[in-house]
């Protein structure tokens, strides 16, 4: 799941 | 952003207001674990690393940078300002563990081997345990504040409200982040006595007991 390796939480 | 997240976001940045509040309006940093709050500075900074290379929106830039920096001022305070040996005496977990278990997790679970993702998920795992040292020092003392208990219980609140909103944005957006939600599950477990304590004798005003 790529978008697992993008961040956009706190 | 949905109604969740934002609600988690606030309840997480009224924690540490009402942290900061406390111990300057008492002068005092008794019933507040030092342990915790170093343990919070290190998830921090670990996490946030990210913030001087990706950009996500000016919104997650500000609370990076407040968080970092409202965790840095409380170590500050508590080290150098309101510093006493009784609250020490008191903060005794042993956290070494707690890193050392988060390392050894973000090690084997992390999404990628590169430095900034075992760190992202060193902190995830460490913050999901980072409350321990002061549910384990309110343990030993059997009572708090309540301005202490507020504390807590926000900071608790902001977590669990990150829940509901995993749920919104695996249905309306297919992210699903394994980690994240993993963590987030066991930190509202690690509450939920708290919670109930909280609920039973604070929310009826009473002060905060152990039994």
């Amino acid at each position: 799941n790529a978008n697992q390796l993008f961040h956009d939480e706190l | 952003m949905n109604v969740f997240r934002i609600a988690g976001d606030i309840s997480h940045l009224a924690s540490i207001f009402i942290l900061i509040h406390q111990i300057t309006i008492t002068k005092s940093v008794q019933g507040i674990s030092f342990k915790t709050q170093l343990l919070y500075s290190i998830v921090f900074i670990t996490r946030y690393l990210d913030v001087t290379f990706r950009w996500v929106s000016l919104y997650i830039f500000a609370m990076k940078l407040f968080f970092i920096a409202s965790s840095l001022y409380i170590i500050f305070l508590m080290r150098n300002r309101f510093r006493t040996s009784e609250v020490t005496k008191l903060d005794t977990f042993p956290i070494v563990y707690l890193l050392a278990g988060s390392g050894v997790l973000a090690l084997i679970f992390t999404y990628d081997y590169s430095i900034t993702e075992v760190l992202w998920a060193f902190s995830l795992f460490l913050e999901s345990v980072a409350i321990l040292p002061q549910l384990f020092m309110l343990q030993r003392t059997g009572q708090a504040k309540t301005l202490t208990t507020h504390y807590i219980f926000a900071l608790g609140l902001y977590r669990a409200l990150y829940i509901p909103n995993w749920f919104y944005r695996y249905f309306a957006e297919g992210r699903f982040d394994t980690l994240a939600v993993f963590t987030g599950i066991v930190q509202t477990l690690i509450y939920s006595d708290f919670f109930w304590v909280y609920y039973n004798r604070v929310m009826k005003g009473l002060n905060f007991e152990l039994p």
